[in-house]
């Protein structure tokens, strides 16, 4: 997926780093200092339905389904995540005990078009 | 937020760099408060001191982590009704209640001070939360500690369920292998219960209690 430049109006991963020190939230999450806040935002004209798909030919298998329906279907394809990974916390709870947890799928690694 | 820059996904007006940049703080911290489950940020009230924390975090090596969809808890011991005579110690932990979590795996973490008078016989009780330890105890496991330093001792997860409470009570008896009773004066504390080197416990949790079904199911 192409990473968001100012002028990209298609679908592509909009890439944000927030550092915990910024939130005032270092004092109780101990690693790691930040994390990607990535997402997904622009355009997904017909032709771009279904990519980048699973595999290409889930995208060729949209494709002919929209050419075979109607040139233009009602419904619109959306900029959506289609790879994602977890984030490993170590943080102190309420009472002061140390707690390594996962969260999964937080990160928003690759975008693509519903 | 010029009129030509719209938005390329809806067609609205493109939001300023520092209201963008808020609101991706305010998103970042719901996202992580959604993914612990917390509906706040913790207030922490009692943090343990870095360097306890430091050698805890050494102690588990990376490679024991516990894999990816279980949660691992360090809770430090806070030490009471430490009655020389018996050489029995009270270690009181706050954790959240055990019985509505998955318990893997326990471990309590001692260090044996230097001053280590020969072999130890260690006998851990789990005591009511409520209750001061005396009477209804339920032996949880023993060891022999017979070198200084840092020992890890399992403990058995069913012996840590029980009560909801957020109070996990333990005492530790120790009495020296050999009964050398000709020990002038009070016996030295041969554990380490304060300071850097406190006793903590290492506990691997899933995310829920498996339902019934599914146990009976699996």
């Amino acid at each position: 997926t192409p990473t968001c430049e100012p002028e990209t109006p298609l679908c592509c991963r909009r890439d944000h780093y927030v550092d915990f020190q910024e939130l005032g939230w270092r004092d109780w999450i101990l690693q790691p200092e930040g994390y990607q806040l990535n997402y997904c935002s622009g355009q997904c004209p017909p032709h771009l339905a279904g990519s980048p798909g699973i595999a290409a030919s889930f995208h060729s298998a949209v494709f002919s389904l929209l050419k075979a329906n109607n040139p233009w279907p009602a419904g619109t394809s959306c900029c959506v995540p289609t790879a994602r990974r977890p984030l490993s916390l170590l943080y102190l709870d309420h009472n002061g005990n140390v707690v390594k947890t996962d969260v999964p799928d937080l990160v928003v690694e690759a975008c693509g078009c519903s | 937020q010029g009129v030509e820059s719209t938005c390329s996904s809806c067609g609205g007006p493109t939001m300023a760099p520092q209201a963008e940049r808020a609101l991706v703080l305010e998103l970042a911290k719901q996202q992580i408060l959604e993914g612990l489950h917390l509906t706040s940020r913790p207030r922490v009230t009692r943090p343990p001191p870095q360097a306890a924390l430091a050698r805890a975090l050494r102690r588990l090596q990376p490679s024991r982590l516990a894999p990816a969809s279980r949660e691992e808890v360090i809770s430090f011991a806070t030490v009471t009704d430490s009655s020389t005579s018996t050489g029995s110690s009270i270690l009181t932990f706050h954790v959240s209640p055990l019985r509505s979590r998955h318990l893997y795996h326990a471990r309590l973490w001692l260090h044996a001070l230097p001053s280590l008078p020969g072999a130890l016989h260690l006998r851990i009780f789990r005591c009511g939360a409520r209750r001061r330890c005396r009477g209804s105890r339920a032996l949880l496991a023993e060891h022999q500690v017979t070198t200084p330093g840092w020992h890890a001792l399992t403990l058995p997860s069913s012996g840590l369920r029980g009560e909801d409470s957020a109070v996990l009570k333990l005492q530790l008896d120790c009495r020296p292998l050999e009964d050398n009773s000709t020990v002038v004066g009070q016996p030295r504390r041969p554990l380490d219960t304060v300071g850097h080197q406190r006793p903590f416990l290492e506990l691997q949790m899933g995310a829920s209690e498996p339902g019934p079904g599914r146990t009976k199911r699996r």
